[in-house]
């Protein structure tokens, strides 16, 4: 790694960032989001924290622009530079600048959620098949009305899913009109517009009128963005794709890479590129907005390019679902600002113990324990160490204090667990054959290991996942093509996933989301199935990819649990975090499953 | 059976890299990101070989001095505009 000239860094922790404007290729809450995250990826592994705020005075400002954007390093169109930032420091320093020529995407072509229809606001899903004919932006085809809708499956013949385009003939933003529709056409200073304009504005953002005269009604709202089929680069960029379009004499119905030499998509953005010369590039894959932030943040706090080609500050662009923090970015920015603080130590728990018993009690012991404590506390800087190499926990405190703990019984050295999973409304960690508990009453507080066979004396010392389904209470566990439900200390199992509906193509089940009315979601590789409790039966209609609900999580996650009510999608050490609020799932948070969950130094 | 026809290229207006070789856009790409100054940018071929020199080395690719298949790719891909040398 590299820093600047100078070691040029904050010499503050709480590091304030500023959104000053928007790129209209995303949904204005996935850019927040995805700025979020990308601070998370830092403030995982150092003392960092960022608080977003809404002013010119923040350390960090974060601005969209194209060409020459005021600062004398222009950007250069479509492609080619994507983003800047300016080390530590005052003024513009610390800034950093998005190019809004490209199509800011989360890495896999552009993102346009769905209204109504029975997909349940799942995202577009392009290129998508409609009777034989493959469609890479929303349509009016097949409808009558107008209306533009897309498929969010790849195949609509087949699944039949489909949304509603965001339109301004289903809705406006913002304004006064509550989110009603366009009207079409209205009048405006005595003019008939019969599709959303700038005129009137200074900012080229598009609005409309709600009724038919807004000089006499005054109500509008601002037309959503066609991410579909808006142009970037070009001379046109921000304008829709006119179909048909005229180019060299033929008529065009789609994007085409007729006419150059470079294979990408464009098409013309009047009816007449012969005559006009207008156009613009279509969409493609764009570029991940949080991976390149998540670069651009590194020179924001200090860090200069890396001649590591797997680092996320190596200066190319490169798609990943992986987590994109390498060993040499995070030796870069703690180089800088150290590594992320220990936790507070725990109060010292010099207690008696004794034997544990065969299964953990079920009352909490929330205080320093002091009378009958019933299981030993992990050691923590200050506590007794384990009792055994190997063996369980079942002896009281060695005589020794200082004695390190064996690397099996200690939960902060596990990289990754086989399960974790919310039992009793805590957090268990599974691991070959041992468990952890984690326990949020009077402090943050792991208590384990345990021995899986002490609790569960059915289950094989490798899980794959596990879940408590909330009403019944009973236990499903996981491990390869079986599973086991335990109701209190009574056990069904081992049976094979067949008689829950769940055909040789499940291999295993990663992970399961409880979800209300004795529903659960069970994941497997890059699927779920909705699972009904009562009937012990997955819906096999009710496949869906994991992407389709659950943007921005890698694919490639080995578990998945819910844990207060938001679901942690976990890969490699680290878990995103994701909340769900209007029905819409969205990432919030990226963390390391030992720092941030287990809170170890 | 249709004719195969020879592709027509157009030159589009605002395409700014259209119409750059690729040893202009080398150049323009080393000057860009702080491996030449202004005084190295001529016909030098010296100049040219260590430069290139010094971009694969610190991109991490093979160092042939060379504008070679590796070399234009990455010099074609897209990345962070924070120059890779110098201020």
């Amino acid at each position: 790694f590299l820093t600047f000239e100078g070691d040029l860094k904050w010499h503050h922790q709480n590091i304030t960032y500023w959104i000053q404007n928007y790129s209209e290729d995303l949904p204005r809450d996935v850019i927040d989001d995805a700025f979020a995250r990308a601070f998370a990826l830092w403030s995982a592994v150092t003392p960092l924290t960022f608080t977003r705020v809404y002013g010119r005075e923040a350390d960090i400002v974060i601005q969209f622009g194209v060409r020459e954007h005021g600062d004398g390093y222009p950007f250069d169109g479509k492609d080619g530079l994507l983003a800047h930032a300016f080390p530590p420091g005052a003024g513009i320093q610390g800034d950093a600048h998005f190019d809004d020529e490209e199509l800011w995407s989360l890495g896999k072509g552009v993102v346009v959620p769905t209204y109504f229809g029975n997909a349940n606001g799942a995202a577009c899903h392009f290129p998508f098949t409609f009777e034989g004919r493959s469609y890479s932006a929303c349509t009016t085809d097949g409808r009558s009305d107008d209306m533009l809708w897309c498929s969010t499956t790849a195949d609509y013949d087949t699944d039949h899913k489909f949304g509603f385009c965001p339109s301004e003939r289903l809705y406006t933003r913002d304004g006064n009109a509550d989110g009603k529709p366009c009207v079409f056409p209205f009048t405006f200073e005595g003019r008939s517009y019969s599709a959303c304009t700038t005129d009137g504005r200074s900012d080229g953002y598009r609005w409309c009128a709600t009724t038919a005269n807004y000089d006499q009604d005054k109500l509008y709202g601002f037309c959503p963005t066609r991410a579909d089929s808006t142009v970037t680069g070009g001379n046109s960029a921000g304008e829709l794709c006119v179909f048909p379009f005229t180019f060299l004499g033929k008529e065009y119905s789609t994007c085409t890479r007729e006419g150059r030499n470079d294979g990408h998509l464009w098409c013309a953005t009047t009816s007449n590129f012969d005559r006009d010369k207008k156009w613009g590039f279509c969409p493609d894959q764009g570029y991940s907005l949080f991976l390149v932030a998540a670069h651009e943040f590194g020179h924001a706090l200090g860090l200069d390019h890396s001649s590591v080609p797997e680092a996320l500050m190596y200066p190319m662009y490169s798609y990943t679902e992986e987590n994109p923090l390498h060993e040499d970015d995070v030796k870069g920015i703690q180089y800088l600002y150290g590594s992320r603080p220990k936790p507070e130590p725990q109060p010292p728990t010099t207690t008696t113990a004794e034997p544990q018993p065969t299964a953990p009690p079920t009352v909490c012991v929330t205080g320093p324990p002091t009378t009958h404590p019933s299981e030993r506390p992990t050691a923590g800087p200050t506590g007794p160490p384990s009792a055994g190499p190997t063996g369980p926990p079942t002896a009281g405190p060695s005589a020794a204090p200082t004695a390190p703990l064996d690397p099996a019984q200690d939960v902060c050295k596990v990289e990754i667990f086989d399960a974790i999973a919310e039992i009793r409304n805590r957090l268990h960690f599974f691991k070959d054959g041992r468990y952890w508990r984690l326990s949020e009453r009077g402090g943050r507080r792991v208590q384990g290991p345990f021995l899986i066979k002490n609790t569960w004396p059915a289950l094989p010392r490798k899980l794959d996942s596990a879940f408590e389904e909330p009403l019944t209470k009973k236990i499903f566990f996981f491990s390869g093509r079986q599973v086991w439900v335990y109701t209190g200390e009574s056990v069904l199992g081992p049976r094979r996933l067949d008689k829950l509906g769940l055909g040789p193509e499940v291999a295993q089940v990663t992970g399961a989301l409880p979800r209300a009315e004795g529903k659960v979601l069970l994941f497997s590789r890059q699927s779920f199935w909705r699972f009904d409790v009562k009937t012990q039966k997955v819906d096999s209609r009710s496949a869906t990819p994991v992407d389709q609900m659950f943007s921005g999580v890698p694919l490639n996650t080995h578990d998945i649990f819910q844990y207060q009510e938001k679901a942690y999608f976990c890969q490699d050490r680290f878990y995103w975090r994701v909340s769900s609020r209007n029905e819409v799932n969205q990432v919030d948070y990226v963390g390391y499953v030992t720092f941030d969950l287990l809170q170890c130094p | 059976a249709p004719r195969p026809r020879q592709p027509t290229f157009v030159v589009f207006p605002g395409d700014r890299q259209a119409n750059l070789t690729d040893r202009q856009l080398a150049e323009e790409y080393l000057y860009r990101y702080g491996y030449t100054h202004v005084a190295e940018m001529n016909e030098d071929e010296d100049s040219l070989r260590r430069a290139l020199q010094r971009l694969q080395r610190r991109l991490a690719l093979p160092e042939t001095g060379e504008l070679d298949t590796t070399t234009l790719n990455a010099i074609r891909a897209p990345r962070c505009g924070v120059p890779d040398v110098g201020k």
